[in-house]
């Protein structure tokens, strides 16, 4: 039997949002260390590793360890009921056929439970090895998104250099070129704004901008993001989840031939 | 060309 209550029920919509474009079923394995996803997008291109450890939820109870299956896009369209300031919590048992949800308003005058068909979902679970990356950039998550978002009215692919004069994105595509540069800063006014590079060697690599662009749905769940990288590995795109967890993003970079 | 690999090229299945 799986039991959780999310105070801050808000933060589960959010990271809805942030993998339902890019992965249409799922199965959330449920364990004691907590909720946890791991899926690849249709293409098998990206992978997405969620996870919300236990001591994160008010309440968080798990018997043993099983997975539910579920649609993500039906899974957003019921948590769009709840309201950013509800409560949320989940019940599934091993085995059943389906989840409830219930939301909770702060004040406890509304209570609203749906409840969702589970779905039988074959998927695997990738190994991904501990790997040391040849630089790792810390940087505001809003500017990463935006450098996404610009960057992909002009090209399909960005590449991303990572060198001592800092971390450069760029693209080309049938209208011109465009690079984007960012410098270490750490001299800024709080440190969620700060750009840090840590650089063992440097890397240049190229990814498919779509991917990024989904990957950054997620920047209401955190300031900043990490972006690490290494030479013929897939990139890394973080984003922590305050108190509880990540989610992280896996994407296999593009390879000359 | 360029190619695009998927994912599982670099990470194994368990």
């Amino acid at each position: 039997m799986l039991e959780l209550r999310l105070v801050q029920g808000s933060l589960l919509k959010k990271v809805l949002e942030s993998i339902k474009d890019l992965v249409n079923d799922a199965n959330f394995d449920c364990s004691a260390t907590g909720f946890s996803l791991q899926a690849m997008d249709s293409s098998h291109v990206a992978l997405v590793s969620l996870l919300l450890r236990s001591e994160g939820f008010e309440h968080y109870r798990c018997d043993k360890n099983f997975s539910m299956g579920m649609n993500l896009g039906n899974m957003s369209k019921m948590l769009k009921c709840a309201g950013n300031d509800d409560i949320i919590t989940i019940k599934g048992d091993d085995g059943g056929d389906t989840i409830t949800f219930m939301f909770e308003s702060p004040s406890q005058d509304k209570i609203a439970d749906f409840e969702m068909k589970l779905m039988d979902i074959d998927s695997e679970h990738l190994g991904i090895p501990e790997a040391e990356y040849h630089a790792i950039v810390r940087m505001p998550s809003a500017e990463f998104a935006r450098i996404c978002k610009d960057l992909s009215s002009i090209g399909d692919t960005v590449i991303i250099s990572v060198t001592k004069e800092g971390v450069k994105f760029s693209t080309k595509g049938d209208i011109g070129t465009a690079n984007i540069v960012c410098r270490q800063n750490t001299t800024v006014d709080k440190p969620e704004e700060a750009t840090i590079i840590e650089m063992q060697e440097p890397v240049s690599l190229t990814f498919a901008l779509r991917y990024m662009n989904s990957f950054t749905k997620a920047s209401p769940l955190s300031n900043t993001v990490t972006i690490s990288l290494s030479s013929e590995l897939p990139v890394v795109v973080e984003y922590k989840i305050a108190e509880m967890g990540y989610i992280r993003y896996y994407l296999a970079p593009k390879i000359e031939d | 060309g360029i190619n695009q690999p998927t994912i599982t090229k670099f990470f194994a299945k368990l």
